[in-house]
């Protein structure tokens, strides 16, 4: 475990309880893509099958804990408990062109061709992309809140810590997870546009609003 | 390669 893993993850879990606080202290999910949402609480689902048959250290358990915990509460939030607020009508990214081919792309490119290897290697694939109905979502309405650009530059700055956690991993440990590196660096680039975005607008005190 | 002992990343 080096410190970019572990700022990764603590990036990553301070972008999911950022995004539980905005919703929970405003009573309100606007500009939330909820489909982003449930993608998320899907890759973790499929992900963390392993809780079940594979232990491999209290903080790995710990952490997938609580991340399903918090992506589920997530979705509560936006289809439950705070649902009239949900601005459902510019949600309409079509989730079938995300989980069409990350499904096909699954059984085809996989370490083993066992169930819970591609639902892994699904939910590996679906994460790179589950952001995008988020990012088309203020694409479309032209504006983020600020502190929705918060959560995804908490989301984004995981995922680079990632890229890192993988270099080092490569350079000490000889370690190459060569489906998650390729999705991760994939990933990452999704978040390219956003950064620009928000170290030129919202660090300097503006709203996230497109032209 | 295959990573060993399963997935230790989150």
């Amino acid at each position: 475990m080096n410190v970019f893993r572990i700022l990764g993850d603590v990036s990553h879990l301070l972008a999911m309880i950022i995004l539980l606080l905005k919703i929970w202290r405003s009573k309100s999910c606007a500009g939330i893509s909820g489909k982003s949402q449930i993608l998320f609480a899907l890759v973790f689902t499929t992900r963390y099958l392993d809780l079940l048959t594979n232990f491999i250290s209290i903080y790995n358990t710990v952490m997938k804990i609580i991340f399903l915990a918090c992506s589920y509460t997530t979705v509560y939030m936006i289809y439950g408990k705070y649902r009239n607020t949900f601005d459902s009508e510019n949600d309409s990214f079509r989730l079938e062109f995300l989980l069409v081919p990350v499904t096909g792309l699954s059984f085809l490119e996989n370490y083993n061709f066992t169930p819970l290897e591609i639902l892994w290697t699904f939910s590996i694939y679906l994460e790179s992309v589950a952001i995008l109905p988020q990012l088309f979502m203020i694409s479309k309405t032209g504006e983020a809140e600020t502190i929705t650009t918060h959560y995804l530059f908490f989301l984004g700055l995981y995922r680079t810590l990632y890229l890192a956690n993988w270099i080092w991993r490569y350079h000490t440990e000889s370690f190459y997870d060569q489906i998650a590196v390729v999705s991760g660096v994939v990933q990452t680039i999704f978040y390219c546009d956003f950064f620009y975005l928000y170290v030129t607008k919202v660090l300097k005190g503006k709203k996230l609003s497109l032209p | 390669q295959e990573p060993k002992e399963g997935h230790d990343e989150l």
